[in-house]
């Protein structure tokens, strides 16, 4: 463990807790991707397969149930919530993720580490992760103005990977036999993913201006 | 044991 990734935990710990904490708080999804938020399940449940049968560390094991946890939470109260559910914008969120999950699930089975059932998953899991949000930033752009609580979870979100960047970059320079190419490659094609919202994030922060993405 | 699958990161 290495303060970058402990940072992009932590980073990615916040991302959740402020999206709790808006759904809680509001009792209102209102803006927040559905899909983004089926897609983020999908990655931990094909991750965190090993959850039961490697103990790797006490943290390794709570981290996983909590992102395990919140992100069913998450989905079920969009879903089910008698309250919360009201407020989910069914019209805005059309992003057809099935094909997201299509695509990485193909790539998954062409490029990998080692052709086993646990090293695909990850695959996949690594794959899904970095395109779960373009429903979300998709739904952003069509909602014009983000609430406050949205826009700090989606730039939370997008800098956890950031961090890893610098901890691969960290481990690759320190370990001998250190290379995580897809994790790699994946990761920075997810962080580029939210260029532009960062971009408009911090000129909103500037400005100290609403932040609105350009539809 | 070096587990095969050596991933120790989230």
């Amino acid at each position: 463990m290495n303060i970058f990734r402990l940072a992009g935990d932590m980073t990615h710990l916040i991302s959740i807790l402020v999206l709790l904490l808006k759904i809680y708080a509001t009792k209102s999804c209102s803006g927040i991707s559905l899909k983004t938020q089926e897609l983020y399940a999908l990655v931990f449940l094909t991750r965190y397969l090993d959850l039961l049968t490697d103990f790797i560390s006490i943290y390794n094991t709570v981290m996983k149930l909590v992102f395990i946890g919140s992100s069913l939470a998450i989905v079920w109260c969009m879903r089910r919530h008698r309250v919360v559910r009201r407020s989910y914008d069914k019209e805005l969120d059309t992003f057809r993720h099935y094909f997201l999950i299509a695509a990485t699930f193909a790539l998954a089975v062409l490029v990998y580490e080692k052709f086993t059932f646990r090293e695909i998953l990850w695959a996949f899991s690594i794959y899904l992760e970095a395109v779960a949000i373009l429903p979300q930033l998709v739904m952003l752009q069509r909602s014009g103005n983000v609430d406050n609580l949205t826009g700090k979870y989606v730039f939370f979100l997008g800098a956890y990977r950031a961090f890893y960047i610098l901890n691969w970059i960290y481990r690759y320079f320190t370990e001998a036999r250190f290379t995580r190419w897809i994790a790699c490659v994946s990761g920075l094609v997810q962080t580029a993913l939210y260029a532009d919202f960062f971009y408009y994030y911090f000129i909103s922060w500037k400005n100290n201006a609403k932040l609105k993405l350009p539809a | 044991a070096a587990a095969s699958f050596d991933k120790d990161e989230l």
